[in-house]
Order: C-alpha cells, then structure tokens, then sequence
C-alpha cells in the first residue's frame, strides 16, 4: 500500500530527525 | 522559510503539553505572555526562576501596553539565554515584533516568538524530556515542528 509506506518514510524522517537533536551535545542546537 | 502563521497552531499545541497554571487554548491567551513565561520556567527553571515569573504581569488583559511590556520581558530574557547558555545569538530575522502580539496577537509574530521558545526547549539540558514529548504529539504536528527547529538552525537565512 503506497499510502501506509509514505507514512512509514515520514514517520522514520521525524524519528531520525528527533532522535539526532537527542543525540546532540546539549547547549548546541546547530 | 517556514510560513511563520502557521507555525502557531502547531506550536500552541506543543505548549498544552506544558502543565500551565494559566489558559493557554488560542493566540489571544498567549498575547499577555504568561503561559509563555510559565512554559520558560519550565524549560530552564533556573534562568527564568521564580523571582523572573514575578516580573511578568499576572492578568494585563485588556491593557495591551501591559501585555507588550511582559513580551518585550520575554523576548529578552530569551535572546539573553540563547546568547549565554545555549551559545548562539538569535539571529535578528528570527526575532518578531511584540506590539503586534501585544495588540493584535498576530500570528505570525507569534509564530517567530514560540520558534524561540521552541529553541531552548530542544537545546537547554532538559532537552531530552522536551524532544521526548514533541516525539508524542499527532505526526502533523511534529512536522512543523521540525521545520521549525530546521529554520532555527540554518544560521544565515536570507532575509
């Protein structure tokens, strides 16, 4: 199903993209 | 750049993940900026403390002068703690105007004004928690969010 894979890939960004500001050293946001 | 309007809804509804002791359900209610303090306080307790809170006018509504003091409080104290704990200066593009959130809660300064917040949120030491929490919230949500915290960090956007 085209529709629940989109929702996957955009899940697995925001996971990635949430995770690796967790993964950041504190106090550096750039 | 991100539509700085529609950052505000998205924005308002990571803010009611705060426990507030005050309203905090439409831009009107974040125009005298006192759950916008209250959400600061929670963010970075030791910075904007209890004596800092007490600065901020508890019920200015409807004097919009009085608003507009309290977020021009805000706005400093925010520029001020990005420079010297998180360690980068705000950049002036980012930095909204507080008399049209004052008296017209315009949403799109609104919008650049919870950006900020926003900032030190995922910045200060308790980011973990407040990433965490963004990572809870209905998927659109954490989408504007994370454009938001994109634009944040891209240091030279063209004006």
């Amino acid at each position: 199903d085209p529709n629940m894979k989109a929702g996957a890939t955009s899940e697995g960004v925001l996971a990635n993209f949430f995770n690796s500001l967790l993964s950041k050293k504190t106090g550096s946001p750039g | 750049s991100v539509d700085k309007a529609e950052l505000c809804g998205p924005l308002l509804t990571w803010l009611q993940t705060f426990q507030l002791p005050c309203p905090c359900a439409s831009a009107l209610d974040l125009s005298s900026g006192l759950a916008i303090a209250h959400v600061l306080n929670q963010i970075d307790p030791s910075w904007f403390n209890e004596s800092w809170l007490q600065g901020i006018t508890e019920d200015p509504d409807p004097n919009w002068r009085l608003k507009v003091r309290n977020l021009k409080t805000i706005l400093q104290s925010v520029v001020d703690y990005s420079q010297a704990v998180l360690g980068h200066p705000v950049s002036e593009l980012h930095l909204p105007d507080v008399n049209l959130i004052g008296e017209f809660s315009d949403p799109a300064e609104l919008g650049k004004l919870l950006q900020l917040v926003l900032g030190c949120a995922i910045s200060c030491e308790r980011k973990q928690e407040h990433i965490q929490r963004i990572m809870t919230l209905e998927e659109s949500v954490q989408h504007v969010v994370m454009e938001a915290i994109q634009e944040l960090m891209t240091k030279d956007t063209p004006p």
